[in-house]
């Protein structure tokens, strides 16, 4: 363990904490994708069917169940409590995840690292986080509401992407073994679609800002 | 620190 994952794995913890506080706090999650984070809730859920069979370290174990939890929380808020549903801007958040779904296991299916049920939903998880923002972007360009969207939340997103990346560079020249390259690739187009909706956040940010002035 | 299908990372 390297201080640039702890740190990625810590901001990557903060981002999702910070959105289902602020969900939970303002009772609403306008401009927020449910298709995102019900992705989100999916990758963790099948990151980790080793949860019980292999013990990596208590953190490890303890980091994955919160991960667990905390997506499903931010899903069944937005599914299930009877206030914050109703401003799911359901019309909007149109995105067909359904087939990025099924790409990302066909693709698993034929790329990963060995044929087992446990690395093809592995590989599986690691292709959908890549394009899991996407319904969120879609949103984003759409409704251009960044209520809930707070930059705290956009910082640890970005924080998250980056340290990890920095993390594979330390590992690469630091342990002769490290051969990841189906988590590096999709990591690395993770981050180019995060950078796209990180443009996108910024300018209905910077929108917002200017409407939001006394006209 | 390698679990057994060798992913460590979360």
């Amino acid at each position: 363990m390297n201080i640039f994952r702890f740190a990625g794995d810590m901001t990557h913890l903060i981002s999702i904490l910070i959105l289902l506080l602020k969900i939970y706090a303002t009772k609403s999650c306008a401009g927020i994708s449910l298709k995102t984070q019900e992705l989100y809730a999916l990758v963790f859920l099948t990151r980790y069917l080793d949860l019980f069979t292999d013990y990596v370290s208590l953190y490890n174990t303890v980091m994955k169940i919160v991960f667990i939890a905390s997506s499903l929380a931010i899903v069944w808020c937005m599914r299930r409590h009877p206030l914050v549903r109703r401003s799911y801007d359901k019309d909007l958040d149109t995105f067909r995840h359904q087939y990025v779904v099924l790409a990302c296991f066909v693709l698993a299916l034929l790329l990963n690292e060995k044929f087992t049920i446990q690395e093809v939903f592995w590989a599986f998880s690691i292709y959908l986080e890549a394009v899991a923002i996407l319904p969120q972007l879609v949103l984003l360009q759409r409704s251009g509401n960044v209520d809930n969207l707070t930059g705290q939340y956009v910082l640890f997103l970005g924080a998250y992407r980056g340290l990890y990346i920095i993390n594979w560079i330390y590992r690469y020249f630091t342990e002769d073994h490290f051969t990841r390259w189906i988590a590096c690739v999709s990591g690395l187009v993770q981050t180019g679609l995060y950078a796209d909706f990180f443009y996108y956040y910024y300018l209905s940010w910077k929108t917002n800002t200017k409407l939001k002035l006394p006209a | 620190e390698e679990a057994e299908s060798g992913h460590d990372e979360l």
